[in-house]
């Protein structure tokens, strides 16, 4: 059990630090910022806690409560598809994860999911913006029907348009 | 694999039976005004594999039932003559060798759950046994992230984090 | 003690029905949402606990933790209001309340704000959202200066440009 | 009255002496990218009108003050040679007869309050009631509504609603 415990903590601390860079880095950041796990107790990993910690580009290292809400959804997301590459289940469902994100950050989410979903790896997103959803392969419309008062779908499949951009 | 449809029946705001396609892609977006349902379709994802009511926004699985319109001249909350008083969801997924699986969960009249896949009536454990075989480990449930939180998985604590290392390895 | 609490609660009971109708009516439901304030123990108010009720419009009741995340944003904010409408401070500072909330329901809110706003009664509000933004009379960009390694802001008239839309 | 502006120095991420003008507005925005300093301006105004530092994301007043970059071959976390060591703000405020007030709260080198009217030092209770004097109650604090807060004041259980009340009547 500490052997299967280590082995898929070292997976995550490794992939950790190089997802947190793909979702920081830009133009003017080109390196990214800096994220890495700490074993609270090395000698005893499983007892103890795991400490997370995130820096974006270019600000001094804080605890994690310091950071604004965008920066902690952005650490969060990395942490999360990080820790989601060891043993990925075949589908991840988001709600409104992009709420606190600015248009910066909402384009180097759906870049993310843009080039890591595909077979094995499906991604159901729920989001209000427009710059997130319009990257989708497929719109699931869901509304009101007052008449009848229930929720209804109705789904487009986004690929066909794509070659008349 | 890949998860192609949900079909729900009288679950939270979905009346009677629908279907919510997911579409041939691998990228689909849940659109639509505040309180149209989006959020109840993911907690219907959530109910069909398994989850507890208790992490859908609901203290009993009864919760979940489709309730209808309040008539004007109802002098109180209690059930409506025409409420339904049972309601599944099922997920229809295809695994990495092209076969189709059905997961179905219903509530029953007593508020209880009864799972079934490709019609055939099973536990709960064999069930979740089934999922974790497609590698959706429902104790971890990591892949799936409620409305409103994303954020406190940055700042959740130390022995949380290592609690879901220990449940994914 | 009574006697003050009493007419706080009595003003406000009455402006929350108002503001959540106003917040909730559209052409669809001319006539809004239902909202209220119930007291649990009607002899000993101060005692007791303020139940607060809201209803969007053709909703059937249900407690306040099934509404949906944009629904519960409404209703807190026009309790805010309401409670704000009794012993009004000048100023109102509000950081990101639109989060949750769809382009009806900015909108909505933006009306409520150019409508309310104005001597007595200051909104200074952070927001991702230009739908919301571009209806305030000024605006104050919030940058970061990497260089210095500091928050810097720059303030823009909006009232200047009114007259050309 | 309304908040003409307010003029920071040191405070969070606002390094040396900042001034944020509100503009000559009653509908005024506060816009720009993740992690540029907007909650921090809102963090500011709570300052200075005698709020709590567990309210702004802090557990010690010195928490507030700016820190610099950590600079390459730092080994350790600990103060910045040049970091200051003391912060204030300060809020302009013009009230119904025109009449402008200076409110400035500064954090000392031992970590605690000092408050100015006009220049002139006062207690934090008197600087509490010249705000009251305003209709700024700081204990109701209805008019601060902090980022990720605003859904649990919906929920909130009654008994807070009626603390609500009682202390703004
Ligand atoms: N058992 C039920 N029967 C009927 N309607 C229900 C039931 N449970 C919840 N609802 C309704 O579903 C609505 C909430 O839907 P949901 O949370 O999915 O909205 P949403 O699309 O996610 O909105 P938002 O964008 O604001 O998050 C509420 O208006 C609620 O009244
Ligand atoms: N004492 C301090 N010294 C220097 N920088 C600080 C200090 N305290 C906080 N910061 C920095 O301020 C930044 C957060 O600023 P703030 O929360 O105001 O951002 P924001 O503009 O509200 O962003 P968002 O849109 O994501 O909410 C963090 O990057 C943090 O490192
Ligand atoms: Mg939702
Ligand atoms: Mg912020």
């Amino acid at each position: 059990r500490f052997e299967l415990f280590n082995k898929a903590f070292a997976h995550i601390s490794e992939e950790i630090s190089v997802v947190y860079k793909d979702l920081t880095k830009s133009e003017a950041f080109p390196l990214g910022g800096t994220a890495y796990l700490d074993l609270e107790d090395p000698n005893e990993p499983v007892n103890g806690g795991i400490k997370y910690h995130a820096m974006p580009p270019l600000k001094r290292f804080r605890d994690m409560e310091h950071l604004s809400g965008g920066e902690k959804t952005m650490a969060a997301l990395a942490l999360l598809f990080a820790v989601h590459s060891y043993q990925p289940s075949p589908f991840f469902v988001l709600d409104e994860v992009d709420a606190a994100l600015d248009n910066t950050n909402v384009k180097k989410i759906s870049n993310y999911i843009r080039s890591h979903s595909g077979p094995g790896f499906q991604f159901i997103v729920i989001s209000l913006k427009a710059k997130l959803f319009q990257q989708s392969d497929a719109l699931v419309g869901i509304y009101r029907d007052q008449v009848e008062c229930s929720s209804k779908s109705l789904t487009l499949d986004l690929k066909q348009y794509v070659d008349q951009q | 694999g890949k998860l192609e449809r949900l079909e729900l029946c009288n679950f939270k705001s979905y009346k009677g039976h629908q279907t919510i396609h997911l579409g041939d892609s691998y990228f689909t977006s849940i659109i639509g005004p505040n309180g149209s349902g989006k959020s109840n379709s993911m907690d219907a994802i959530s109910f069909v594999l398994g989850i507890k009511s208790k992490d859908l926004r609901s203290a009993h699985l009864s919760e979940l039932i489709y309730r209808g319109r309040k008539l004007l001249g109802d002098a109180d909350e209690s059930t409506q003559r025409d409420d339904p008083t049972t309601a599944w969801v099922m997920a229809v997924y295809t695994d990495d060798d092209g076969v189709e699986h059905r997961w179905k969960r219903t509530i029953t009249a007593s508020g209880s759950s009864e799972y079934r896949i490709n019609e055939k009536p099973v536990t709960a454990a064999a069930y979740n046994k089934a999922l974790e075989h497609q590698n959706i480990l429902i104790k971890a449930r990591n892949f799936l992230v409620f409305q409103g939180d994303v954020e406190a998985i940055a700042s959740q604590s130390p022995l949380d984090l290592t609690r879901l290392i220990e449940q994914i390895s």
